[in-house]
């Protein structure tokens, strides 16, 4: 027996829109710490790391542990039937073929259910450990939004930077080049606008711009993002899901051949 | 040429 209830519904429509177009079809993975995803992209560059906590929903039952194959883009259909300010409980049971969203408006006038068929998905687990990384610059993520469109514009891979000057983001393209840095920048009263980077020793690394853009679809989750980098693993674009849990996405690098 | 590497290169299946 499952039973997951989230007042604020918009997270998990916000959720789901932000990686449907990455992963096509993906395990949601139910225990007693909260509702996990993990997921590679169909290329396998990019992974999907998604955690939300079960001390972040209303309620929160799972008997047992228990692994719901879905499809992306069928979920996001049912969800978008929920209205955003719409409280969402996922119901399932043990061995069960189908889950059940339920939709309930904020003074309860209005009540639906949509059943999904759930499928069975062979999806490889892969383990990633702690590490340390050379870098780490958190940016408001509209800012790290605006960087990858714009530059995607211009070119398709973006090189970046970290040195004490800042952090750099490079791409070159048939038209020419562009080099965008952001320095540090911790004096401003909101922290979510702040500008921080953490930097060990300098790092650079070059990316495909299209992952990173696809990426940005989660901005909507979290006013700032974190950009984790080392010259051995792939970049860490990692978004914060309000007292709930994280959304992180790994992108390996390109590199010289 | 640069060339994109498998997320699979750095994480081992478990």
């Amino acid at each position: 027996m499952l039973e997951l209830r989230l007042v604020q519904g918009s997270l998990l429509k916000k959720v789901i829109e932000a990686i449907k177009d990455l992963v096509t079809d993906a395990n949601f993975d139910c225990s007693a710490t909260g509702l996990s995803l993990q997921a590679m992209d169909s290329s396998h560059v990019a992974l999907v790391a998604l955690l939300l906590r079960s001390e972040g929903f209303e309620h929160y039952r799972c008997d047992r542990n228990i692994s719901m194959g879905m499809n992306l883009n069928n979920m996001s259909k049912m969800l978008k039937c929920a209205g955003n300010d719409d409280i969402i409980t996922i119901k399932g049971d043990d061995g069960g073929d189908t889950i059940t969203f339920m939709f309930e408006s904020p003074n309860q006038d209005k009540i639906s259910d949509f059943e999904m068929k759930l499928m069975d998905i062979d999806s490889e687990h892969l383990g990633i450990p702690e590490a340390e990384y050379h870098a780490i610059v958190k940016m408001p993520s509209s800012e790290f939004s605006r960087i990858c469109k714009d530059l995607s514009s211009i070119g398709d891979t973006v090189v970046i930077s970290v040195t004490k000057e800042g952090v750099k983001f490079t791409t070159r393209g048939d038209i020419g080049t562009a080099n965008i840095v952001c320095r540090q920048n911790k004096t401003i009263d909101k922290p979510d606008e702040a500008t921080i980077i953490e930097m060990n020793e300098p790092v650079s690394l070059t990316f495909a711009l299209r992952y990173l853009n696809s990426f940005t679809k989660a901005t909507s989750l979290s006013e700032s993002v974190t950009i984790s980098l080392s010259s051995d693993l792939p970049v860490v674009i990692e978004y914060k899901i309000a007292d709930m849990g994280y959304i992180r996405f790994y992108l390996a690098p390109k590199i010289e051949d | 040429i640069i060339a994109q590497i498998s997320i699979r290169q750095f994480y081992k299946k478990i």
